[in-house]
This record gives structure tokens, C-alpha cells and sequence, in this order.
């Protein structure tokens, strides 16, 4: 603000004589020919002199873009309804909103240009900084004018023109030319950050472009194909981690308005296409993604677990006698990228939990595991905030999570230093399995069946963890001194089996073991025969089964 | 068991937000360069209209069974795009050239004979560069002439 | 129950990757070829 007397007229005149330019026969390749005249242009009035003065002409030059695009959309909607409500778009006014949008680009795209190009041009080539604290600073008021907008604006506020500059900015920088080669990954960060900073719990507003943006051909390429040694994976994973927690609350609850289903639907196509062209990525960042999801998002959360390898041939589950212990890949550890024990909480859990493990004390663990696990705190991880103690807010569910990842892990360690494998007699009579079988008993309905899906979330494809907790899950199961342990086990599994596909291998293996071999006495349970569907629905997968 | 979990008042507002701009949805030409005169589905097109791409629409083998116009259309037309890459190569393997001076396609005539040090014999067609680059209307031609 | 994934205008068994065509979350088709910047060779930008 407090912009040197006149800079903001200048900066206009300035912005039309270059949007003029930009879109002159003369303008050359890449509007080369019109940045070198403007550029002079620029040196004459003193925009390049300082530091400053250049961040002050960006804003007012975003600001301009922004204003201009809510004049003509204005004007759109005061022709289509006199000034009343916006309808969703019809025919004509789909076509009078497009010829106003293309006005509103005929502002913006040269704006982008005009940044990109002073992006190239500016410090040598051989010393990138220069280039990415431009962008940055650029990136930083887009920013900082959208928050500012949002803030001033609330429900009046209008994506379209931010959307644009971004979506447009982002492509300039990633044209296939060599001086763009050594800033490549620094400007997947910068945007990283951007859209981190406007993630949709921020700016609610903004979903749907972000979306588009996030999930754009080109943004998703860089991202997930063209960066070198998948330098863009763990940056993708936190954007998508942001939108889990955004859609969280609303999920959780399951009362989807349209607004909702549209970004949730929009969020199943994506990873849609993640499961299909980048399955590991799904693959070594599902940890995450599950611990952002809610729980009672059955399907969605069936799509991460279902990616495996695309160089793995996953053997069909209704094979007869299927050997899951002979797969080759059934040992292999699966990459998880993140450090799980830094999710137990608080500090004084992991240190007994580590003790216990390590020599069984203190003794008073097993009883005192579950006060740690309830929440005393608004609970994090899903961004649920309520107030602690509240039904279906008892337990922290990320500390829970990883710790019985965690312990799997161990578990799996341990078992394999003994060149064993994961059975039903090496998983048993373990402080691993003294602590899960503490956990099924000990806990309520509630916790038990967070703890319960914690397991199932490791139900993928062939690997070290989907053997472990399948053998533990059918442990239990075995094991269980109440039969309400067992339907919940039950109702676990089943709840991820009755919705639509795709259903992750290892949670299927692990179902049909369940009902098909006789040493767990499945179908003897009264809750098999608790409804006609449902034992409909048992007897039609042991059908397939057999 | 969960049951359901209260809104704050921070997602009620998000939530507010989120709805505001349901009604202002992005269209997919926000994500695309301008181009003046195929933007990326700007208008809802009558239910009877083919609505989905034919399957292999954007493969070269699709491209080369459409007539030499069309694909002269395509290359013309929508530039910059894949679709006239793809009809550059269709073009290609109808045994056309590109004369990359004029911007003309050409065919080569059986015994190719030089005419000049830019042309050579052959069917030529001949685009009405000056008129295309204003995009007029009027008296804009697109022939095949014959250069022999 | 969730939603039949494959109702949503994807083709999921493509034997080419969905993304360099991906029409975007809302959109219930792919790109079509028009719609795909290409840098193409720079004597073809006649315009």
C-alpha cells in the first residue's frame, strides 16, 4: 500500500500500452519482439529501478487484471438476470460468459507473458535465484491480494481471474525451452507453496480452481512424470493431503450438498487417473492420504489401497488354495514416506511404547494404552475440530494409526530376524500381539473400530505389512474372547467389501480366508444369519469363492 | 459407530464460500491458452450433438482417414495444438509436403523436377496467406494449383 | 455404496496414461486433440 504518488496510473498506462503490444502482428515469436521495446519502456519510467517499485507494479498490475475480469463478468451478469442472482449457466449465457472471459484473458495473458518473460530474462542464466525470487514474489502477491479479496469480499469473491494468472503462469514456465531447464523443479516448488498457501481450508472459494490446477495435465506431468527422481511426489502428496483435510468434515458427516459432491466427485477422478498412470505413487503415500481421509470414506479410501505396482501381477484372491506366504513379494517391505513413530502422541506413549516392546515394562503399559489414545485435545490429523470427548471424537485417531503401524512394523522386524515368516504362530504370544490383543479387548466400540481400521488400511497389494496385519486381523479374530469383537471384525471387512470397486487384493485375501477356513467357525456366528441380505451376501462371495 | 461429528464454525463459512463459488464454476477454457476460434467447450452443445470424442479421435491413424481439406483445416485452423500435429503427420503420410518458406503443403508430381530453387514441380495448395492472416472472409481462397 | 468409478468419463483401461489427455476433475470426457497445446515445429505457427 501507500503507492509513490501517480505509480498507479503509470502502471496502467504502462499495462495497456504492453497488452497492445502483446496482441500486434508485430509482437513476434513468444512476444519477443514487443518485451524488447517494452522493456525500454519499463527503464524509462523507473519500474525496474528498485526492487520495490517493480513488487508495487505487480500488484497494481494484478490488481488491474483482477478488476478488469470483475468488470466484464459484472457486466455478463447484469445483461443475463438485471442484476439478480447467478443462475448455473444455460446455452446463451454460457456463450456470453465465455466471449466475457475471453476478454478478461485478452488482459491477464499478457500480464502472465510480461512476468514470464522478466522471469527468463532476468540474471544470468547460469545463476537461477534471481529468476525464482521473482516468481516467488509475484507468486507471493497473488497470494497475498487473493487472501486479501477473499477476507474483503467473502462470498462475493471471484476466482477467475487468480485462476488464470496461475494457471497460465505455470504454463509459460514449464514451455519446453532450455532457459527454463534449470528452474524447473524450483517452479514446481514455488507453486507448491502457492497453492499450499491457498489450499481449500483457507480459501474455501478458491476449490474448484485450485482443483483444476492441482489436477491440470500439465501440472500432474511435471509433477508426477517429467520431475527428475520423482522430486515432485512428496509435493503432490501434501497438496492432495490438503484437500482430504478440506473435504474431511463434510465427508466425515456424509451430508454432501451439490457444492460438496461436485469437489468430491472432482477429487475421485483425479485419483482415478493417479490410480491408473501412477499407481505407487498412491502406493508409498497412502499412509498419509488415510490418515487425512475419514474413516467412513469407504470408497475413496478403497481407491488408495487398492494401487499396487504396475510391474506386479496380482494372483486372483478366488484362486483355490491360493499360497499368499509362497508370493515372492509377500516379504517386501512397501515404501511409506513418512516418519510413522512421530505420529504416536504424546511424547510419553511412544517412550513406554518402545520400553514395552523392548522388555514388557512398565507393566502398567497395557492398562494405562488406552487414556493415551483418547483425546484430551481437539482431536487432530482429520481436521475434525470438535470438542474433545464428543461421540465419534474419543480417540486421536493419527497417534492411534501409527501406532499400530508402528508396532506391526516391529512386529514384522522381529519376526523376520528370526528368518520366520508372518503366521498365525509366529504373530502370537508377542508384546506386539499382547498390545493388539490388549487394544481389541480394552477399547469401546468406538476405539475398537478406529483400531480396527488402522489394521485394514495395510489390507494392499503383496507385501510384508499386508501379510503381517491379515495373519493379526484373522488372529484376532480367532483369538477373541467376545463375540462383538469378531462381528466388528466382520463389519470391518464388510463394510469395504459392499461398496463399489475397486477393492483392495489384500483386504479380499484376507475376507475370503475368513469365511473359508473352518478353524475360525465364521459361519456358526449368530451375527452371519443377523439379516437375509446379509447372509444373502455372504453366501453369494462364498459362492464365488468356491 | 462414530456417528456424526459437529461443523465449526470455521467449515460452516468454508462451507459458505465453497457454495458461493458453485456458481461460478471454472470452465476448461480457464485452463487453456485463448484460441480464438475452437475454446475448449465454451457452450453446452444440444444432447443430440455427439458429446463425447470418437474413441481414437486423437491418433494418427483416425487423422489419416479424414479427406486432405479437412486436414488442411485442422493444420490451419488450430494451430499450436495437437491436433494439427497430428494432422501434419497424416498429411505426411498422405505424401504431402510442408514448404516451410510459404507455408504451403505440397505434392510432389511423379518425377520431381526443380523450377525454381524454391518450387518444384508439383500440386501445390495454394493459401490465401494474406487474407488468412487478417482472417477475412471475403474472397479468401484455398485451391489446389497445379505447378508445372 | 459409493459411486460406479467407471461411469465417470474415464477410460480406466486404457493401455496410454488418462493424464496428458485428463479433461480435468469436472469434466466427464477427455481432451480432445484441439484442445492440447503442442509445441509444434515453429514453422507451422502461421498465424
Amino acid at each position: 500500500f501507500h503507492d509513490p504518488q501517480g505509480l498507479q496510473e503509470k502502471t496502467e498506462i504502462l499495462l495497456r500500452e504492453w497488452i497492445t503490444l502483446y496482441h500486434s502482428n508485430t509482437a513476434g515469436p513468444g512476444s519477443a519482439t514487443a518485451f524488447t521495446h517494452f522493456v525500454k519502456q519499463m527503464n524509462v519510467h523507473g519500474i525496474l529501478k528498485t526492487d520495490e517499485l517493480i513488487t508495487r507494479f505487480f500488484r497494481n498490475c494484478v490488481s488491474y487484471c483482477r478488476d478488469i475480469c470483475l468488470r466484464s463478468m459484472n457486466e455478463v451478469q447484469q445483461n443475463q438476470t438485471g442484476g439478480g442472482t447467478p443462475t448455473p449457466t444455460t446455452t446463451s449465457s454460457a456463450v456470453a460468459s465465455s466471449q466475457c472471459r475471453n476478454k478478461c484473458f485478452q488482459h491477464v495473458d499478457p500480464f502472465v507473458r510480461l512476468v514470464a518473460l522478466l522471469i527468463k530474462h532476468s540474471g544470468e542464466a547460469t545463476n537461477p535465484s534471481t529468476k525464482i525470487n521473482l516468481l516467488n514474489k509475484v507468486l507471493g502477491l497473488v497470494c497475498g491480494i487473493m487472501m486479501h479479496d477473499i477476507e474483503t469480499n467473502n462470498l462475493e469473491f471471484y476466482q477467475l481471474p487468480y485462476h488464470r494468472i496461475l494457471m497460465m503462469l505455470f504454463l509459460e514456465l514449464n514451455a519446453p525451452e532450455p532457459v527454463l531447464e534449470s528452474i524447473n523443479l524450483a517452479v514446481l516448488m514455488a507453486f507448491t507453496q502457492t497453492l499450499h498457501l491457498l489450499r481449500p481450508s483457507k480459501c474455501a472459494g478458491f476449490s474448484y480452481a485450485w482443483l483444476e490446477i492441482v489436477s491440470h495435465r500439465v501440472f500432474v506431468g511435471r509433477m508426477l512424470a517429467i520431475a527428475p527422481q520423482q522430486k515432485g511426489w512428496a509435493m503432490y502428496s501434501m497438496l492432495l493431503t490438503d484437500l482430504f483435510r478440506f473435504l474431511a468434515p463434510y465427508l466425515r458427516n456424509a451430508e454432501l450438498a451439490k457444492p460438496l459432491t461436485k469437489l468430491y466427485k472432482g477429487t475421485l477422478r483425479v485419483l482415478l487417473v493417479l490410480l491408473h498412470d501412477f499407481p505407487e505413487f498412491l502406493c508409498e503415500y497412502h499412509y498419509g492420504f488415510c490418515d487425512a481421509i475419514p474413516p467412513n470414506c469407504i470408497q475413496m479410501r478403497n481407491l488408495i489401497l487398492s494401487a499396487f505396482p504396475r510391474n506386479m501381477r496380482l494372483p486372483d484372491p478366488f484362486t483355490p488354495n491360493l499360497k499368499v506366504d509362497m508370493l515372492p513379494e509377500i516379504a517386501i517391505t512397501p515404501k511409506i514416506h513418512c516418519s510413522i513413530s512421530s505420529f504416536i502422541t504424546p511424547v510419553e506413549l511412544r517412550n513406554n511404547l518402545d520400553s514395552y516392546l523392548k522388555n514388557r515394562t512398565p507393566v502398567t503399559f497395557l492398562t494405562e494404552l488406552r487414556g493415551y489414545l483418547q483425546n484430551v485435545t481437539p482431536s487432530s490429523g482429520i481436521g475434525v475440530s470438535g470438542s474433545p470427548g464428543e461421540d465419534g471424537m474419543h480417540y486421536n485417531m493419527q497417534s492411534l494409526n501409527a501406532l499400530v503401524v508402528y508396532v506391526g512394523m516391529q512386529a514384522i522386524a522381529h519376526i523376520q530376524s528370526k528368518g520366520q515368516t508372518p503366521s498365525m504362530s509366529t504373530i502370537a504370544h508377542s508384546a506386539h500381539m499382547d498390545i493388539f490383543q490388549n487394544l481389541a479387548v480394552d477399547m469401546d466400540t468406538e476405539g475398537r473400530y478406529l483400531f480396527l481400521n488402522a489394521i485394514a488400511n495395510q489390507l494392499r497389494y503383496p507385501n510384508s505389512h499386508t501379510h503381517y496385519f491379515s495373519c493379526t486381523l484373522l488372529y484376532l479374530f480367532a483369538e477373541a474372547n467376545a463375540e462383538a469383537i469378531q462381528e466388528q471384525i466382520t463389519r470391518v471387512l464388510l463394510e469395504r467389501l459392499i461398496v463399489n470397486r475397486p477393492h483392495p487384493w489384500g483386504l479380499l485375501i484376507t475376507f475370503i480366508e475368513l469365511i473359508k477356513n473352518p478353524s475360525y467357525k465364521f459361519w456358526s456366528h449368530e451375527f452371519v444369519k443377523c439379516a437375509p441380505e446379509i447372509e444373502k451376501l455372504f453366501e453369494s462371495v462364498a459362492r464365488s469363492c468356491m | 459407530p462414530l456417528g456424526s461429528t459437529p461443523l465449526s464454525a470455521d467449515h460452516e463459512q468454508q462451507f459458505k464460500r465453497l457454495q458461493a463459488s458453485y456458481f461460478r464454476m471454472p470452465h476448461s477454457a480457464d485452463n487453456e491458452r485463448l484460441k480464438i476460434h475452437f475454446p475448449r467447450q465454451p457452450v453446452v452443445t444440444p444432447q443430440h450433438f455427439p458429446q463425447v470424442p470418437p474413441p481414437l479421435s486423437d491418433t494418427v491413424d483416425f487423422f489419416q482417414r479424414l479427406s486432405t481439406e479437412t486436414l488442411f483445416f485442422i493444420f490451419y485452423y488450430l494451430e499450436g495444438t495437437k491436433a494439427q500435429y497430428l494432422a501434419a503427420k497424416a498429411l505426411k503420410k498422405q505424401s504431402w509436403r510442408f514448404h516451410t518458406k510459404y507455408m504451403m503443403w505440397f505434392q510432389r508430381h511423379e518425377e520431381p523436377k526443380a523450377i525454381t530453387d524454391e518450387f518444384e514441380q508439383g500440386t501445390y495448395i495454394f493459401f490465401d496467406y494474406d487474407n488468412w492472416g487478417q482472417r477475412k472472409k471475403e474472397n479468401f481462397t484455398f485451391e489446389y494449383r497445379y505447378l508445372e | 455404496l459409493g459411486s460406479d468409478l467407471t461411469s465417470l468419463g474415464l477410460n480406466l483401461n486404457s493401455p496410454e496414461n488418462l493424464y496428458p489427455n485428463f479433461g480435468g476433475p469436472w469434466a466427464e470426457s477427455p481432451c480432445r486433440p484441439q484442445d492440447i497445446d503442442y509445441h509444434v515445429p515453429q514453422e507451422y505457427l502461421v498465424n
